[in-house]
């Protein structure tokens, strides 16, 4: 049965979209069913996926407001076995509408059909039995949107641009998460914290590495994303850069990160 | 009299938060009297001008939620005529908070003290006749928090980072502003919008840039911001790049950029 990710970082321009598409894309090509929910009114990961503008209606709006199911709001991409919720402009009002409405955190665990996390069921409820994986592209912020995500994830991937203003969000966002587990999602895990945009010419990179490790030990994942032109260059493209150029830096990156997440995933 | 600038755009990691701190200490060093409003929950203002986070109380949320005055909740910072509100995580919890209470969108133009936008006030009302520049460093998102940002602001300048993703996001911005301009602040220009970030050995770049030109013509500065491993250093210091290392490519642009924010503002 399938398991939910949340990819998230209240940090902006971290690398939370890139991460999300790409570990998606590796995992589908490995033959893992996966869904990426784009849960960031900026929907990049619908543009980095080559959704146009006019195909984004529905999109994960209607899902949070229950306007939709989630078949409603599903649709496929050039990836085989790799499906997406688009999301459009309407969810910047989102987390407006949502602070009224009863069980507004759950919204999106209800939306996915997901049991109630204590609930000792097999991974096959609702979503789950569809996909192995549902991966949840997060806006920068932790708002309502984010949080739905956490209520409804069984893990967090946290991206983490190797730079200073990047570390010092951290605490908070591992705050956030201890309130979550104890108010809403008891199951909720750190699935690991992956450094992105590492350039081995510049110090603040390996200070800013040796940092997190000497924090979070194995919480790290081994594999490190470089700063690659190739990884910035694919979204202008529509498509992932694991298909715009496989043999780059940047895509053999991604290709370790879904070998080291799958491990993880079986040890836990 | 003095004018309020917001700097603002919703796609993450673009570089407010350093254009915002480094305009500010370039402002403040040709004789201006600034203050910087950190309106962003992360604190990046607050930290990249070396506050401490147990200074970081009174702070901007409890300016937005009229606990405290203008007064009350601003610090000086270790540079002359430069000055700050902080923030602190509280400000997460605001944009819920504003939602149910009127006139939300107006709680930090009225926590300024400023007059009504169609008023042809001469610019000394309220904290306009202490300070010459309000720079507004926003979160990367277009809730309550930014949108209180541009009700109160004159002008808004937005950090372009040049790179597909964020080149995207700019029609929706300035979607935004319009919607501002029409229900709330009529007074509302766009005072410029600065390219971050430019690698001139990477051919997105000069693409981004030659874009944003075509679109948006003289409302691009002539300055752009190269991307300099010596201003992402800096922060750690909590100091300004230009305090950290005057001479480097990031500062010298900055100062360049100040120079130009002035002509224009004289323009005006
Ligand atoms: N490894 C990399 N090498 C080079 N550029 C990268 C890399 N990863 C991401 N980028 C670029 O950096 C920018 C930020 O990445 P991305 O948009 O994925 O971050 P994000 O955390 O999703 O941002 P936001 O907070 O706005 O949602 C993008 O322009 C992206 O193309
Ligand atoms: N010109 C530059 N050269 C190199 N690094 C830079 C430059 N400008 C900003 N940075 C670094 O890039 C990162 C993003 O910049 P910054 O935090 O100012 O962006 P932001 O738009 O304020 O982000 P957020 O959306 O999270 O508020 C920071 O780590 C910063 O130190
Ligand atoms: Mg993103
Ligand atoms: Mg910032």
């Amino acid at each position: 049965g399938g398991r939910v990710i949340a990819v998230a970082n209240q940090k902006g321009g971290v690398g939370k979209t890139t991460t999300a598409i790409n570990l998606g894309t590796a995992l589908s090509a490995v033959g893992q069913r996966v869904l990426l929910l784009d849960l960031d009114p900026q929907g990049n990961a619908s543009t980095g996926l080559g959704i146009e503008q006019e195909r984004r209606v529905p999109g994960s709006y209607d899902l949070l407001l229950h306007n939709v199911d989630l078949p409603g709001a599903t649709l496929d991409t050039d990836i085989p076995d790799f499906r997406i919720v688009p999301s459009n402009p309407d969810l910047a009002g989102a987390e407006i509408e949502l602070v009224p409405l009863p069980r507004r955190e759950f919204r999106l665990r209800e939306a996915l059909n997901l049991a109630a996390p204590a609930a000792a069921t097999p991974r096959t409820d609702g979503a789950r039995a569809i996909y192995d994986y549902i991966l949840i592209d997060c806006p920068p912020a932790l708002g309502l949107l984010t949080i739905n995500a956490l209520v409804a994830a069984d893990a967090l991937l946290v991206p983490l641009q190797c730079e200073f203003y990047a570390l010092e969000g951290l605490s908070h966002l591992m705050g956030t998460v201890g309130r979550i587990r104890r108010s809403f999602n008891s199951a909720l895990q750190i699935q690991g914290v992956v450094l992105t945009m590492y350039d081995r010419r510049n110090r603040l990179s390996d200070h800013v590495a040796a940092d997190v490790r000497a924090h979070l030990g194995d919480k790290v994942y081994d594999t490190v994303i470089p700063r690659n032109v190739r990884v910035s260059e694919a979204p202008s493209f529509g498509r992932p850069v694991m298909l715009h150029d496989f043999h780059c830096a940047g895509s053999q990156a991604y290709v370790h990160l879904a070998g080291e997440v799958l491990r993880r995933e079986r040890a836990m």
